[in-house]
This record gives structure tokens, sequence and C-alpha cells, in this order.
């Protein structure tokens, strides 16, 4: 296998930031690096994924990270 | 659809807007129209009424801001974050963001105004992001030219402010669901080794190797197709695919529509011109014949001499007991047709000429 490419440490920067402004995923550190079966990431990922109709895998896969890389709008902010 | 958490909602009808600022990207009577415009679209479907502003504090304040804005979320440059909006309520409550990193068009090149404006309108009136790829309130972008209300944000919005007393109601497309048991089909083709299912703008995929089925956009795969196709066909041999819609057809290898296309059928394929369209269209590798269904009867094509055979059309009837009078879609698999007629489909055996089963119209999506 490659070593981790630039594209991947963005690939992994872009999840975090994603599951961060869209599914209230609290920044606290490299939470990615160190996924386990039940952190954060994977639930927030897996959400994500079933609200796209997407392969449940909790897992940035290829598909996942491609319709995180789509455009779209921000969160519906609380007026409050 | 999805309502805002805790349904915040605006409790009069009579609503003011203001634009703030301009996007030196358009003239700003682009801006106005597309910006009215996204607003019409939500009072057509409901008692609520928009009136523009030019001083003071309107219901909804719409700017064109770069960056840190000073609300809680900041924009990040060019792509990614396109707008934002806040939920109904006092203050900046309903109040619509569109990031000026941005290059905003009239056109379909990105990002489309008038697109953006309508989904973020939404979330002014109390709509959150829906998971139905056909509504404006899919949060992702992507625009094909036209920009409606879909049924299911119609839905959305009549659940939070009811019906509009407008007679004129105006046609709210519904995204097809793989297990609705009235989904009928415009067309469909196998394509390397796959199937593909056309409805409207949609395209319906299985793969045999992915359970679930993939619904989407047409343009996402062929931009330059028109929606609503009508008939599509797979030749392997030349790794093509044929689409047709009226006296047009358009032909593809993967995801690229071949150039000089489209062409007409006229020309093409020889057919006369007292055909308009064609219903449905299969082709047969091993023999390099394609079937054309017309109305009641059927033309044979060779795809290797170019030309249409002698001596038809033929009575579909005839040739094909049990099909029928008109097909909506066919293709062939493992030496068996798949005939569509509305919610039904027919399996047919081609050698022995008749029907082996009797199946629903969407019996390949796993329901």
């Amino acid at each position: 296998f490659p070593a981790a490419s630039k594209t991947q440490e963005q690939d992994v920067e872009m999840v975090q930031k994603y599951l961060e402004n869209y599914y209230n995923l609290k920044n606290d550190g490299d939470q990615i690096e160190r996924q386990k079966k039940s952190s954060p990431v994977v639930e927030k990922l897996k959400q994500m994924q079933e609200f796209f109709g997407l392969k449940i895998t909790g897992k940035p896969d290829a598909e996942t990270l491609n319709v995180m890389k789509q455009p779209r709008c921000g969160v519906p902010d609380m007026a409050q | 659809f999805v309502l805002t958490d805790g349904n915040p909602r605006w409790e009069k009808t009579h609503l003011t807007y203001r634009i703030e600022n301009y996007t030196p990207d358009l003239p700003q009577a682009d801006v106005d129209s597309a910006i009215e415009k996204a607003f019409q679209l939500w009072s057509d479907v409901t008692p609520l009424k928009f009136t523009k502003v030019f001083e003071d504090q309107a219901d909804i304040m719409i700017s064109f801001v770069w960056g840190d804005h000073r609300d809680n979320s900041p924009f990040d440059g060019p792509g990614g974050n396109l707008a934002h909006a806040f939920q109904p309520g006092p203050g900046i409550g309903g109040d619509v963001h569109f990031d000026e990193d941005e290059g905003w068009t009239n056109n379909l090149r990105n990002y489309n105004l008038y697109r953006v404006a309508a989904h973020e309108l939404g979330h002014s009136l109390g709509l959150s992001h829906s998971t139905d790829i056909g509504a404006l309130m899919y949060p992702n972008y992507f625009f094909t030219g036209d920009v409606q209300l879909s049924q299911d944000d119609v839905n959305g919005i009549q659940a939070i402010y009811g019906p509009s007393s407008n007679p004129n109601k105006p046609i709210a497309p519904q995204t097809p669901q793989a297990c609705d048991s009235k989904l009928t089909f415009d067309a469909i083709t196998t394509i390397r080794g796959e199937v593909m299912f056309f409805k409207d703008k949609f395209y319906m995929r299985i793969n045999p190797f992915y359970p679930e089925v993939e619904l989407n956009f047409i343009s996402v795969f062929w931009p330059h197709l028109p929606n609503t196709l009508e008939a599509a066909y797979e030749v392997a041999n030349r790794d093509e695919i044929r689409f047709f819609k009226g006296s047009k057809y358009w032909a593809a290898r993967g995801q690229n529509v071949l150039r000089g296309y489209p062409k007409d059928i006229y020309t093409s394929f020889g057919f006369p011109k007292t055909v308009k369209n064609i219903d449905a269209a299969v082709s047969e590798e091993d023999t390099g014949k394609t079937y054309f269904f017309v109305a009641n009867k059927y033309w044979r094509y060779d795809e290797y001499k170019r030309s249409m055979d002698a001596g038809y059309p033929k009575i579909i009837a005839h040739d094909f007991p049990g099909i029928g009078h008109k097909v909506d879609a066919v293709f062939k698999k493992d030496g068996f047709f798949y005939f569509f007629q509305g919610t039904r489909q027919y399996k047919y055996d081609p050698k022995n000429r008749r029907i082996l089963t009797l199946l629903k119209a969407n019996s390949w999506f796993n329901c």
C-alpha cells in the first residue's frame, strides 16, 4: 500500500470539518485518526450516510467523500 | 421533508424582505428577479405573501457576505458552503446570507442564484433539509436548469402554513420511489452489465454487487440529455447506449454523449415521417437485431447492415403473443425480454414466443 498521500490527509481533515459543520461533531483533537467502532465520528458518519442514502459503513469511503465534497447549503442556524 | 427543530414558523402571512446589498457577479435586476422568483415559488403554494422593502428592518434580510460575517457560521471561501439562512424569528431570524466568495449566475454555471435562494428561503420559512434528492430542500447543490418545488417541498411548507387559496396550483414533480407499487418507467436499458431505469429526470440503477437502488438525476451522467426519455437501448458490441425522445436520439459511450448528436430517427434508422416517437427499444447482441416498439407495431433494425429489415412494421400482438398493444419499456437480460406496461412487467421467452411470468414493474428493486 502507498504511504498516506497529501490527498488522504486532506480527506481526513475534510471529513472532520464536514461532521463538525453539519453533524455537531465536537472537535477534541485527532478523532478520525483514532476512530473506534463506536466513536462519535463513526456514528456521525453513519447518520450522514443514512441521510444521503449511501451504504452505511461508518467509514469515509469513496462515495461518502464524493458526497461530502459537493457544494451545499450550510446549517439552518438557530435564531437564538 | 423535515421541519426545523422546534417547528418555528412565522405567525403572520404577510412578510417583508429587503436586499441589503448586491453581488457584483450579476446585474442588480438579475438579483432582484432571482430573489423575487424564489419567493414566488413558496407563495404560490401557501397563504404567504412577500413584499419587497427598500429601507429599515424587514422580516427577511438578504445579503451577500464573505468569510466570518459575525454570525455563528462563517463562510469558507469558494465552494463548500454556498449560503445559509436562519429559521423564522425576530432579528436575524429568517435572514439569508449568500457567500460572496462564490460566483453567482443566472444560468447553468455554478452557482445559480435563483436555485440557491429558493432553497434558503425554505429555511427562512421553517423547513430543514429533506432527504428527497428531488426536493429543493435537499442540502447539496444540483441544478439542471429548472427550479420548482417538488411535491416533498410542497408537503413540507403546507404542513407549516397550510395550502394556498389560489386555485391555479403549480405542478409539483414527485421524486420516484423505487418501492412504490404504482411506479412506471419511461425507458429501460442495460448498460455495461447493469440495468438503468429512467423516469422523468431521474434514473434508477441496479448493480448485482450492490443491494440498494441508486436514484439520481439523469444529468449526473449525461448533462445534455433531455428529461423524460421515451426509449433507450444498448448496442453492446459498440459499447453504445442510444436514448430516444420524439424524433431525436442521442448516442453515448459511458458518460460521454457522442459528437454529432442528437440525430433524427428518419435519416439514421429509416423510419417514415409518420413515426413521431419510439415507445421502447431493445437490441439482441447475438443477432445484431434491434426491435423498436411504436404504438401497436414494431420495427426490426439490423445493426450490422445499418438498415431496417424488410417487411416491417409488424403487429406486436401477432409476434409477441400476450404483450398487447403498447410497450412503455423493454430490455433483454440472460436471454429473456422484459416488457413493461404501466405497473406490469412480462418476462418473455423470445425463443418459444411466450410469456413466462407476470411481475410488478419494480420487481428488480428488492423491495
